[in-house]
């Protein structure tokens, strides 16, 4: 099961991560009694950058619209900020006593508290661009439902006309997003189900062409026409729906996949 | 132990900065 959800996340988050830990293994092994550095001046440099991403990250909190993630951000912001306190009080606290045991754990609290709260952080902004896609799937799946009161051939273009850029984005977001994910699972699910999307809408189109037709005729097959237009209009918004339900895993849902 | 955690606090140093260049002044 991976560790990380997005590649993004990855890649940004395990560099840092696997240091920490190494550090974390030498502190515990060295109970060397040696003297720490005086870390005051690189703890400085965190404690700044941990403010201006706090700043930066309030402005866009403030900005958004995504009511989630304005809820969402401040713990995260005040877990890091704690954080790095920490480190501060730590660096302040070694200066005093380059030996303190204590210090030393603060040292690495400071530095684990500052991984766990960014990540948090870098969750929020995961699963809101996730947010953004449901939004464009369920448009579609709005919209597939508005087929069933096409009557005219008028209705069919326009239908279609909607319809096409509507499924297009959906494909382009939802493939670009199987492509972040390091749940290969997870992945092949979401470009099954588009790949299904794209194959199934020109089939859609033509079940209703056939359905107006019919009316055309005098009505003769129209409740064939309208069960195989419903059956394909089910099967487009079951995939639809998958792609939803799959975007909103994470690995955490691991089980309930298998 | 010494560059390990200069070398480690200035790994964060960079993190931070990158989350906040790559992630957080991205259009919500």
């Amino acid at each position: 099961m991976p560790v990380f959800h997005t590649k993004t996340i990855e890649a940004i988050l395990d560099p840092v991560a696997q240091q920490v830990s190494q550090l974390v293994i030498l502190h515990e092994e060295a109970q060397d009694g040696n003297a720490m550095p005086d870390l005051s001046r690189p703890v400085m440099a965190v404690s700044a950058a941990v403010q201006n991403l706090v700043k930066v990250g309030r402005d866009t909190a403030n900005s958004t619209d995504d009511k989630i993630l304005k809820q969402e951000m401040p713990p995260a912001f005040q877990g890091v900020e704690q954080s790095a306190t920490k480190l501060y009080e730590a660096a302040m606290m070694l200066k005093e006593d380059p030996y303190s045991s204590p210090a030393r754990k603060m040292l690495i609290d400071g530095a684990r508290g500052i991984l766990s709260g960014t990540s948090d952080l870098l969750l929020c902004f995961d699963q809101s661009e996730v947010r953004k896609i449901v939004r464009v799937a369920k448009g579609v799946l709005e919209y597939l439902a508005v087929s069933e009161v096409v009557e005219s051939m008028e209705d069919l273009v326009t239908f279609v006309k909607n319809l096409s850029p509507g499924m297009a984005n959906l494909a382009n977001k939802v493939t670009g997003r199987s492509k972040e994910l390091t749940h290969t699972a997870h992945a092949n699910g979401l470009v099954n189900h588009t790949e299904n999307l794209k194959r199934t809408t020109p089939i859609l189109v033509s079940s209703i062409k056939i359905f107006v037709t019919t009316l055309q005729k005098g009505g003769a097959g129209r409740d064939e026409a309208q069960q195989n237009r419903n059956f394909i209009i089910g099967r487009m918004s079951h995939d639809v729906n998958e792609i939803i339900r799959i975007l909103q895993l994470t690995s955490a849902d691991d089980d309930d996949w298998s | 132990i010494r560059v390990g955690w200069e070398q480690l606090l200035t790994a964060i140093r960079r993190y931070i900065n990158e989350i906040e260049n790559n992630i957080l002044t991205r259009d919500t």
